[in-house]
């Protein structure tokens, strides 16, 4: 660890801080308790206390600004830099400040957090189902308001629990209007606006009048971000409009097309080409617990750390189970010293009615309701250990549940209590099959499983089960030597994958579509077109290549490579 | 795996993040981030100080230190952080 020149610190351990605005990015509850959570951080190992003001001057003033904000340290927009914060002292000392080009989050995707409705204002559910259909934002379907919604449980056919998403229609944020929401059209400078405006503002911030008339009412709020905004570019706030054009071609999801960087974007108009108006697709995002801890560890005194796994080390990167590094508490205990009083304890989030993506939402209290299973143990034997497989014969949901198969074993991941459970006896189960499985998919209308295998399948209704038959049978070529991924696409289609190809299997008819086999990547751009294992999980696709998988989302944006091991399989 | 087919690379309006070469990357990050300033101070020649303020950002970075801008430098460096400088200023 490092501190700053001369020991820079607080002379008094009661830290005030105070919150200047908010970003639009999350609802204001969910920053305050990021923040909040981000300064427990530091006060369980020290004798620092923080306390909230409300107006005043704060020890540590926290504010979201963009670009030139104020001081000699502007912004770069979207990405690269994310915050900064100076070291103890008076005046701007001690302060921090995040940069609102980012798209702000607690690490793992937009954090919506609903109103009204009958959710009693739950985060919203990300897929969650609406009449059959798999939604991964914010919805307006079902609604002739045009109000967004979101179901906050997986299936909202089935638990009817909604509440609606944020929206310039619902509420606004900051200004002079005690949160009301906006009024279209309305009047600013004798000129009319239907939607929220960056007009008459240095700062970009979006916001819109909350009577039909500006120039005489003077009464406005900042708009919030809807969960398909865009950030950055030069239409921040607006949806993505698909499909676009961008030099001549039609596209019907964000793209990498025309940067050198790589990142998505999409025009939020019919044509970029004509109107020129874009902007970056909602992303990951950065976890604003985990940078304002970063942050506040400067405010506190602390300088960048060399070590990699430490909190104060100068790079971004989210963490899931966030503690902090022996590194960062020796260096805050120099400066403060050690807690006294009672022993130090591992933050906790603040009490709250929902989980948060960063925090760890495994109830230890619940048991699995199947006890006749067997669960892993470290003693098992090791060949029989899914943790210490790199590669598995095929993976698949059955019945809701991840199920991993390898050489005549499976596990399954029970989604409901996130606990690894096998190994099973494939044959056991299902005694029809061969002990290598190159692939399997669940029927979602039928609830029939199909099992490839070589150039075979096999078709399980409950205990019943018909075959091997050929896969020429279902109009597969006989150069197809293997199945090795499936993905559901909608009621009665699966995609079928077989080195480089694939083909649309139409599951009644037990026939291959016409205009099959498509190539891969001219379809999924951006995953292995090697792929021994494809899957659809939870709404999203995943692609598999030895212990690696790359996720689609649902309009085909790789949106996280990580390991089967640590992430679907949450070995140790 | 797939390679996303083009390569037509074209100015968006309002992007601040412009097309740079990596040399000029590499030069804003270590002045930004404090490794040139301080180097320059000590009164190294440019030549010399580009490569010592590479090491010391290596470093820093828990970088192999070869004081050059090799693909894992380049690629820290376009990694997101925190804007406060490594090196005090």
């Amino acid at each position: 660890y490092k501190t700053f020149d001369g020991d820079l610190k607080w002379d008094h351990h009661d830290i005030t801080y105070r919150i200047l605005n908010y970003s639009p990015d999350m609802e204001s509850s969910l920053i305050d308790d990021a923040f909040a959570r981000a300064f427990k951080v530091w006060s369980a190992v020290t004798p620092l206390s923080f306390t909230r003001l409300f107006d005043g001057t704060a020890d540590i003033m926290i504010s979201f600004g963009k670009k030139d904000h104020g001081d000699p340290y502007p912004f770069d927009g979207k990405d690269g830099l994310l915050a900064h914060a100076y070291p103890p002292g008076e005046g701007l000392q001690g302060d921090a400040h995040f940069d609102d080009d980012e798209h702000w989050t607690l690490g793992r995707g937009a954090v919506v957090k609903t109103s009204y409705g009958n959710a009693n204002g739950a985060l919203c559910h990300f897929p969650f189902i609406f009449e059959g259909k798999a939604y991964t934002t914010c919805t307006t379907e079902g609604r002739t308001d045009n109000l967004p919604w979101c179901g906050t449980t997986e299936d909202y056919d089935k638990d009817k629990k909604y509440g609606f998403c944020p929206s310039e229609l619902l509420y606004t944020i900051g200004g002079n209007s005690d949160g009301k929401q906006c009024v279209f059209p309305f009047v600013f400078l004798g000129k009319e606006y239907n939607s929220c405006t960056t007009e008459g503002r240095s700062d970009e911030y979006r916001w819109c009048a909350t009577t039909d008339n500006f120039d005489k009412d003077k009464k406005y709020g900042f708009c919030p971000s809807r969960d398909t905004a865009v950030t950055g570019g030069n239409a921040e706030g607006e949806p993505c409009h698909f499909p676009f054009v961008f030099l001549g071609k039609e596209y019907d999801s964000c793209t990498s097309e025309g940067r050198a960087d790589g990142k998505l974007w999409c025009a939020t108009t019919a044509s970029y080409d004509q109107d020129q108006k874009w902007g970056f697709c909602p992303d990951q995002g950065y976890s604003l617990f985990l940078v304002a801890a970063h942050e506040f560890g400067h405010a506190l005194g602390l300088d960048h750390s060399n070590i990699r796994e430490a909190l104060m080390y100068p790079m971004y990167s989210y963490v899931e189970d966030f503690s902090l590094h022996e590194d960062d508490i020796e260096g805050i205990q120099y400066l403060y010293g050690g807690r006294t009083g009672p022993e130090p304890t591992t933050p906790q989030p603040t009490p709250t009615t929902t989980d948060y993506p960063d925090t760890d939402e495994t109830d230890e209290t619940e048991e699995p309701t199947e006890p006749t299973i067997t669960t892993t143990t470290p003693s098992v034997d090791p060949t029989l250990d899914a943790c210490k497989l790199n590669k598995f014969d095929t993976i698949t949901v059955i019945e809701g549940d991840l199920h991993f198969f390898s050489n005549g074993h499976y596990w399954k991941m029970s989604s409901k209590h996130k606990k690894l459970m096998g190994p099973f006896v494939t044959s056991e189960t299902w005694p029809k099959l061969p002990a290598s499985v190159d692939s399997a998919f669940e029927d979602l209308l039928t609830k029939k499983i199909y099992f490839f295998s070589g150039t075979q399948f096999w078709v399980y209704t409950g205990k019943d089960a018909h075959g091997p038959r050929s896969v020429e049978k279902l109009g597969l070529p006989n150069s197809v030597q293997k199945v090795e991924g499936a993905l559901q696409r909608g009621k009665g289609k699966v995609l079928l994958f077989s080195g480089e190809n694939f083909w649309r299997l139409d599951v009644k008819a037990q026939k291959i579509d016409k205009g099959y086999p498509r190539y891969i990547d001219s379809v999924f751009g951006g995953v292995p077109n090697d792929a021994h294992d494809v899957f659809l999980y939870k709404g999203h696709f995943y692609f598999c290549r030895e212990s690696f998988y790359w996720r689609m989302n649902p309009r085909r944006q790789v949106d996280r490579v990580g390991y089967v091991k640590y992430d679907l399989l949450q070995c140790p | 795996w797939t390679i996303p087919l083009k390569s037509v690379f074209v100015t968006f309006p309002g992007d601040i993040v412009k097309n740079v070469t990596d040399m000029e990357l590499a030069e804003n990050y270590l002045q930004r981030f404090g490794y040139m300033e301080s180097v320059k101070r000590s009164g190294f020649q440019p030549v010399v100080s580009a490569s010592k303020a590479l090491k010391r950002m290596q470093r820093q970075m828990g970088l192999e230190e070869t004081g050059e801008l090799d693909p894992a430098t380049l690629d820290a460096m376009k990694r997101p952080r925190c804007g406060v400088p490594d090196v005090a200023n």
